[in-house]
């Protein structure tokens, strides 16, 4: 089984060949790989309820932040981590404006100083395979500290 | 290199950019564990050109999945992805309490000591989902750390990043997607909200519980794709345990009582 509606026929077919475990130098004795690990999920606890605390002791050390969510996502929606990234209380250096890819609104953003919160619209949760241009082009000006 | 992955069954294009696959130490001494990894480097100029680190969430699921089906082989920089889950050596019977964490951060060094020349490339973290978990906390123990890692910043997408937003707020937009309905909407605001503010996220009112976990279903049993409102569901539901049990994180303040909720009409045969 898979998390609901996805299909990952594919990558697990691929990535169970005997061949294709071969060149990755995974050892036969290791079990089949799955999307997702039963055995570790069952024995996981979570320790965090937010991440409130560590993202305000990683803004305090000068690093720089993108929160960004595809909007049409349901699993984790836009809206609450829009809420999340207002609550850590950092003035706006932005107002909420529109960002372009391809001479089409790509999506939405706001900048709290080094942090950034941005939409992706039309996206689901997995941004890059749904929206690989405007994720590229996110992730550009993320990592270049670039303009959106 | 050891790890050099030189071609790929399958691969029927030349690649202008060189991968390795392998196993990074994450544990030492009798408590040694590995951790999967694939690393690809850029198209462009690998020496200078940054170096992102992608996690995949969970708690549990495979971040190849990520490389496979999300980011593939595009390059806005190398990139590296490796499971958070742990290969013991050992099939203990009892996974070690791990702190994911830390463990990462070993692993991090792990793959710093195979590929040193990566150590000056600007280095970013991303994670996706639970990985919004994994990735801020793997960067607390990088940006204070006393390994030598050239660590500017990290991204989350779509991640968990407060269970109580994340739950408060998926009320608020499945009724503003159409998804509940007046009624619904209604009895939701009568039953968990007061004259001030709204709780959808652990109210007490048995009311409230219940009609929470009615829009609970609505969102993630009805046949909806959760993770794309507007994209068809893939195949049956075929529910994976680990992932049934990875959503149990969500709304955990009223899973306990999720089965006296009728399933509702419509679902997915």
């Amino acid at each position: 089984g898979v998390p609901p509606c996805i299909n990952s026929t594919a990558q697990t077919n691929w990535l169970n060949r005997g061949d294709v475990r071969k060149a990755l130098h995974i050892p036969d004795i290791l079990p089949p790989w799955d999307i997702c690990s039963d055995v570790v999920e069952q024995q996981y606890s979570m320790l965090y309820h937010t991440m409130k605390e560590v993202y305000l002791k990683l803004l305090s050390l000068d690093l720089r932040a993108l929160v960004y969510n595809g909007d049409t996502d349901m699993a984790c929606n836009f809206l609450g981590d829009q809420w999340f990234v207002e609550d850590l209380g950092f003035k706006a250096t932005s107002r909420y404006q529109p960002w372009i890819h391809d001479d089409q609104i790509a999506g939405f953003y706001q900048q709290f100083g080094n942090i950034t919160f941005l939409t992706v619209k039309g996206a689901g949760h997995m941004v890059p395979q749904w929206a690989p241009g405007q994720a590229f082009h996110m992730f550009q000006s993320f990592i270049e500290n670039g303009r959106y | 290199a050891p790890d050099e992955v030189t071609h790929l069954p399958g691969m029927t294009f030349k690649t202008n950019y060189s991968q390795w696959s392998g196993y990074l130490q994450a544990g030492t001494g009798n408590n040694v564990k590995f951790l999967h990894y694939w690393f690809v480097t850029s198209q462009r100029d690998p020496a200078t050109d940054p170096l992102v680190l992608w996690l995949n969430g969970g708690p549990g699921c495979s971040s190849l999945d990520g490389f496979l089906s999300e980011n593939g082989p595009f390059h806005v920089s190398s990139l590296l992805e490796w499971d958070t889950l742990i290969l013991t050596v050992k099939n203990t019977t009892r996974m070690m309490i791990r702190y994911v964490a830390d463990d990462n951060y070993k692993a991090l060094q792990s793959f710093f000591a195979k590929f040193p020349n990566f150590t000056q490339n600007e280095f970013f973290i991303f994670g996706e989902s639970y990985g919004g978990v994994y990735a801020p906390t793997l960067s607390l123990r990088v940006a204070t750390g006393k390994a030598k890692i050239n660590f500017k910043g990290f991204a989350v997408g779509n991640g968990l990043s407060s269970f109580a937003l994340n739950d408060q707020s998926l009320i608020y937009f499945g009724y503003y997607h159409g998804l509940f309905g007046e009624d619904l909407w209604r009895d939701l605001n009568i039953n968990c909200c007061d004259e001030k503010s709204c709780n959808f996220y652990n109210n007490t009112n048995e009311k409230c519980m219940t009609l929470v976990n009615v829009a609970f279903v609505i969102v993630y049993e009805s046949g909806l794709n959760e993770y794309a409102l507007y994209l068809d569901c893939e195949g049956l539901r075929a529910y994976h345990k680990g992932y049934e049990r990875a959503m149990g994180h969500l709304f955990r303040s009223y899973r306990k009582n999720l089965s006296n909720v009728k399933k509702s009409s419509v679902s997915l045969r």
